[in-house]
């Protein structure tokens, strides 16, 4: 049976508020490396953290997790794996 | 047929309708879901794809992308209409969605879809695409980690260039899984239609559900659940349903794919640069639709999101797709939920895109939620209504006519898959929100899922929904604790004005992006009296927003309220006047056989309400009630019900009635049925004793109305010959004055009666008479005259004249 765990990825979806060269310097604050703006969706930007568990049943905790502390941060999500089936 | 040279891209078709289309292309003969309206091909139902194509519509401008697990850009047959700007690689984070290529060919699954809508015409080259002038794009997102981020980047990809997004994936179809898209999915569906193509919406194409075989239910998957996607169904070539398919109440349309195995595939690109027949499943479907769309977007670039459902809405066919619950909505749509509103035609909808109107603004009710915590028992049914008003006091969301509905409902269970939803709606509606699924041993319930409907769409928002939740036990739960409802709402999605209403004011197409205006235009008039609270737009009996009796549908689509249904019509139980069969003046159905009342000319048939111009063997006209009533039994042809005038075999007409044709010497017994012996002294009779002699045994002699065998005594035996020759013997009465007699008359008397003497055969007055008596004379002439000589009184008192010979 395939694994009903959740499955956290080391990619974050971060909404911060303040334009694309504040969320780099956000992202070097916290060791993540910004992967650039989420599709079309404004203020949405996709975080990268090379140094955590890349595939892993736990959410990630650590330095990097007290982005969420930031002010300007409105919102994270830590991504997690999609079973995804084609039709 | 003749071969007729493809239209160049820049401009339409040069064939005329009633000439047939060739391509050189490789597999154009056994593309099967094009050719349906030739000779050759027994097709029932067609989507029309190239009556699309001979208005002149192939997809040209229209940008397609599809999100998969990549696309073979330099595939022949997709190399001229391939489109960097709509392509992307979520997966490897670079622009070239070529797929990964390994032993199994695992990623072929985006290069099939891609080549469905828009491979190239006339190349020699293996398929050709619904759209083969648009241009078509992939993503490369399924081949690694699909997080909720990369499907976000996939449907937000290039919104102002990419017209129309297809996906052929989803949550797992095992039967058991709940899942949808999550937050960041969700902002990119809403951005998509709210900025997406210049403001006008971005298009989602979904494929429906394959887990037909697993049990499952396409409402548990959030994406073919929502408002923003269009959620395609698939057909067998049959019109039977494919094992595959999956059925709730969001799917909005189908299209033609594969079915068992010995049915048609579909035929497209496949990896490697080749060409393949096999593609199946819902997979097939949605890029077909896409392909579709794309045909009626070129026919109206400024189509919204929503135009385009609607033009679905109205367009697609049940044809001879084959479900059990095919049924009319109020606003006169068939639907299913296997099907949605049935087979796409593409030729419909690029005319109905040619005219199109633009909707009114959408207007979002959010109803209050009901929290009231019922217990959802086994084998029970939790029932709860809830009276809408559809946001009638806010003119923002004032929802009248609606499009889809979605509720939102909390519930606890310990095995989800017992549970069946169903909402109806107050125009009496039934959709299937939840269906059971028989491997979901979940016992996560549902919190606060959304559930969707498009089967309400065009009817009327205000009224009670009824809400059911059943609970079915399989037999593989082991605890039967109840499960409980906790909370529900409804959210309707819809206008306030007609979203096809002659009164909306027309505004002049544009290429800006269409202002966020609101079409309201409300009457404050009195209404028709036929119109119920709800109100009216107009003062028209066909203006009325909800009858207070009946209403009256036209074949134009439209309605007007009545008091009663008029002659010709019944009504059914949904306040619906509806036609009788055309022999029939009144009835309680419209079959031939559930006449009332027939008109003139006609009369009803007794027992069988049908009416038929004149009355059948067996039957009679009865003129008081126009009907033909049944003779009597055994009766093959009677006037009224009691007097018959021909016999059913075996039967003899006696009198007015039939009865058994008994043999010589037996009659009819009504009462027993049989035919029984006659008295011994009758040869023929009617009935029991010798007083139902028709005619005498031998040796018995008819007397008065019975047979003797020796002539009573005031009876002589007198002989007849008949004509024949024959001697008829019969005891006739003697003469008055006789006792008894001879022969007939006076003078042949052989005994006399008291008070008589026998006198050479003549009976004499025997008293000798005294004084002559004051009576002599006209009285006693009388008295003698009137044989009452034999009175003892009249005998003195007329002595002398009864004394008299004569």
């Amino acid at each position: 049976a395939p694994c009903k765990a959740r499955i956290y990825t080391n990619h974050w979806a971060v909404r911060i508020n303040g334009g694309p060269e504040f969320a780099d310097r956000i992202a070097d604050k916290y060791g993540y490396k910004n992967m650039g703006q989420i599709g079309d969706l404004k203020d949405h930007y996709h975080f990268f953290h090379s140094r955590t568990i890349k595939r892993s049943t736990l959410s990630s905790r650590g330095g990097h997790s007290f982005i969420s502390m930031e002010p300007k941060v409105e919102w994270i999500q830590q991504q997690v794996v999609k079973r995804r089936t084609k039709r | 047929d003749y071969k007729v040279a493809p239209p160049p891209l820049s401009s339409p078709a040069q064939t005329s309708p009633a000439q047939s289309i060739f391509f050189n292309d490789a597999k154009w003969s056994s593309m099967w879901y094009i050719h349906c309206n030739d000779d050759i091909h027994n097709c029932q139902s067609d989507m029309n794809i190239v009556g699309a194509w001979k208005r002149g519509y192939t997809g040209k401008d229209v940008v397609i992308t599809i999100l998969d697990d990549g696309i073979e850009r330099n595939h022949p047959d997709l190399i001229q209409n391939y489109d960097n700007q709509a392509s992307y690689d979520v997966n490897g984070n670079d622009m070239d969605p070529m797929p990964r290529y390994d032993a199994s060919n695992e990623n072929k699954h985006g290069t099939r879809c891609a080549g469905e809508v828009a491979a190239s015409a006339n190349n020699s080259h293996c398929t050709v695409g619904i759209a083969y002038n648009a241009r078509i794009g992939g993503v490369r997102m399924l081949d690694g980690d699909v997080t909720d981020m990369v499907e976000a980047k996939s449907l937000s990809l290039q919104p102002q260039h990419i017209d129309i997004y297809s996906a052929s994936w989803g949550p797992d179809d095992d039967g058991k899984t709940v899942d949808g898209p999550a937050s960041l999915a969700r902002q990119a569906f809403e951005n998509g239609i709210r900025m997406g193509r210049k403001g006008r919406g971005s298009i989602f194409v979904w494929a429906s559900g394959n887990g037909g075989r697993s049990r499952d239910h396409c409402s548990c998957d959030g994406y073919t659940n929502s408002i923003y996607t269009i959620s395609i169904s698939s057909t067998a070539e049959s019109g039977r349903k494919p094992w595959y398919l999956e059925e709730c109440s969001s799917t909005l349309t189908t299209t033609y794919s594969s079915g068992e195995n010995y049915d048609r595939k579909i035929i497209t690109t496949d990896l490697r640069q080749r060409c393949t027949d096999s593609h199946t499943g819902t997979s097939a479907s949605a890029p077909m639709a896409a392909g579709i769309i794309a045909l009626a977007l070129e026919a109206n670039p400024l189509l919204s999101w929503r135009d385009v459902q609607h033009i679905i809405v109205k367009t697609s066919r049940a044809g001879h797709l084959n479900a059990p619950d095919w049924k009319t909505n109020a606003a006169g749509y068939n639907v299913s939920h296997l099907y949605g509103f049935g087979l796409m035609d593409a030729e419909a909808m690029v005319k109905e895109a040619e005219q199109w109107k633009q909707v009114p603004a959408q207007h979002i009710c959010v109803e209050s939620a009901d929290r009231q915590i019922r217990t959802i028992r086994p084998e029970h049914v939790v029932r709860s209504v809830y009276k809408a008003t559809g946001c009638i006091d806010n003119s923002n969301h004032h929802v009248i006519y609606l499009e889809h509905v979605v509720v939102r409902i909390t519930i606890t269970h310990p095995r989800r898959g017992d549970l069946s939803i169903n909402l109806t709606s107050p125009s009496g509606t039934k959709s299937q929100l939840l269906g059971n699924r028989l491997f979901d041993h979940s016992m996560e319930g549902f919190k606060n899922w959304e559930f969707m409907t498009t089967h309400c769409w065009g009817e009327k928002a205000a009224g009670d929904w009824i809400l059911e939740i059943h609970d079915s036990p399989s037999q593989l739960r082991s605890q039967k604790i109840p499960g409980k409802l906790k909370e529900w709402s409804l959210v309707l999605y819809g206008t306030s004005v007609h979203p096809y209403s002659s009164l909306r004011s027309d505004k002049p197409r544009s290429a800006e992006p269409p202002a966020d205006e609101e079409f309201t235009e409300e009457y404050n008039g009195l209404c028709n009296s036929e119109c119920n609270e709800n109100g009216c737009e107009g003062p028209g009996p066909h203006q009325c927003i909800n009858c207070l009796h009946y209403f009256l549908k036209f074949k134009n689509n439209t309605r007007t309220c009545v008091s009663e249904c008029p002659s010709g019509f019944f009504r059914d139980d949904r306040k619906r006047c509806k036609k009788c069969s055309s022999l029939c003046e009144t009835c309680v159905g419209s079959r031939s056989d559930q006449c009332s009342t027939c008109r003139p000319g006609f009369h009803l048939n007794e027992g069988s309400n049908i009416c038929v111009a004149s009355c059948v063997d067996g039957f009679y006209l009865d003129h008081d009630s126009n009907m033909c009533r049944r003779c009597n039994e055994n009766c093959k042809k009677c006037t009224t019900s009691n007097i018959c005038t021909e016999c059913k075999p075996g039967m003899s007409l006696q009198g007015n009635k039939c009865q058994m044709t008994c043999d010589p010497g037996t009659y009819y017994n009504g009462h027993r049925r049989t035919c029984e012996l006659c008295h011994r002294a009758c040869a023929t009779c009617a009935g029991t004793g010798m007083e139902a002699c028709n005619k005498c045994a031998e040796s018995y002699f008819l007397e008065e109305w019975r047979c003797v065998s020796t002539c009573s005594v005031g009876y002589y035996m007198a002989e007849q010959t008949s004509d024949n020759g024959d001697v008829n013997k019969s005891c006739r009465k003697c003469d008055h004055s006789c006792y008894s007699c001879t022969g007939p008359g006076e003078t042949n008397c052989s005994t006399c009666v008291n008070g008589y003497n026998l006198e050479a055969g003549v009976c004499v007055v025997s008293t000798i008479c005294k004084d002559e008596s004051w009576a002599e004379g006209s009285f006693c002439v009388l008295v003698k005259k009137n044989n009452l000589c034999q009175r003892k009184v009249l005998q003195q008192l007329c002595c002398r004249t009864c004394s008299l010979k004569g």
